[in-house]
């Protein structure tokens, strides 16, 4: 079997929703993420490794919703989530709800790698990367204005149905 | 929401995914892309990322179910991902897209949006991309 890759940024994008600069750097991004992990198996490295280096150029990108460029919380906060397996054996590492690790891709490896679990949430998962030495960063380096508007109109448009609909369950606000 | 499957020079799959979540999300809320068997699952002979409604995509347990259906019925990557993405989950009121990645060395794109950020490379190939579904890429379901 020759070795491939294949990348996803996300579905439900739709044309007219980006502007041409969004357009080139969602374009861009991608490809580098595919060349990053060609790379990899170009040198005979392993699938894992491949997928990895892909992701990690995904979340370093301001286009895609994980990393850097990830949506808000209610709370205008970034909160991630992330998980790797590999079909060799089915090991699996998992995360969510982490705030401050730059790479969540790469913790979900640690996770995998060095400890018996397969999932780590929230503050235990922080303290777990800081242990194991993964980098992290302040929450501004995953802000970027679009997403901060993005939230901003959804909490404008929650007040406006609260208003007229203050009977409705707030989980079918939620869900839409 | 960002992911990756694989193949490598000895047939091992892998795969991964990354997400922010949904805009506007509460209460901790946790979707799809961290839970094994519902956005990510890797075995011997299939992998998958998820990307879309999560709830939908851990009621249907798509990633773990599509793999299943390659494993116990011989779907290809196309027909195992087109039936849960496509067909499952949009029945069921949710959304989204995935990739499909079988040991042959199969792969698919299921999506039923107006379009996914979407790529692939060999391993001496040229890359391509696509965004909308307007655009044909190989895999395209």
């Amino acid at each position: 079997v020759t070795p491939q890759l294949i990348i996803h940024g996300g579905a439900g994008v739709a044309p007219g929703d980006l502007s041409a600069e969004e357009e080139r750097g969602a374009r861009a991004a991608l490809q580098e993420a595919l060349l990053r992990g060609q790379a990899i198996l170009k040198a005979g490295k392993s699938a894992q490794e491949a997928v990895v280096a892909a992701i990690v150029v995904l979340e370093d990108s301001p286009y895609f919703n994980a990393g850097r460029g990830a949506v808000f919380t209610h709370e205008g906060r970034n909160e991630l989530d992330a998980s790797l397996m590999l079909g060799n054996g089915q090991r699996a590492g998992a995360v969510a709800g982490v705030r401050r690790v730059k790479n969540p891709i790469t913790l979900a490896q640690a996770v995998m790698e060095q400890s018996p679990h397969v999932m780590l949430t929230g503050q235990g998962a922080e303290t777990f990367a800081k242990e194991k030495g993964l980098p992290l960063v302040e929450p501004d380096w995953f802000r970027t204005e679009k997403r901060w508007q993005q939230l901003q109109r959804r909490l404008a448009e929650e007040a406006g149905k609260q208003a007229a609909r203050s009977d409705e369950a707030e989980y079918r606000r939620y869900v839409g | 929401t960002v992911g990756a499957v694989a193949i490598d020079a000895q047939g091992h799959l892998a795969a991964g995914t990354s997400t922010g979540g949904m805009t506007n999300k509460r209460w901790n809320r946790v979707g799809d892309s961290p839970v094994i068997g519902a956005g990510t699952w890797a075995d011997s002979r299939c992998a998958v990322s998820g990307t879309g409604w999560g709830e939908f995509y851990i009621r249907s347990a798509a990633a773990h179910n599509i793999c299943a259906r390659v494993a116990h019925r011989g779907e290809s990557a196309a027909q195992a991902g087109g039936k849960v993405i496509n067909e499952e989950i949009v029945a069921l009121g949710g959304d989204g897209g995935a990739l499909v990645m079988t040991a042959d060395g199969g792969y698919a794109f299921p999506f039923n949006t107006p379009g996914m950020y979407r790529g692939w490379v060999s391993v001496d190939g040229t890359p391509q991309v696509a965004i909308y579904a307007s655009e044909t890429l190989q895999g395209d379901v």
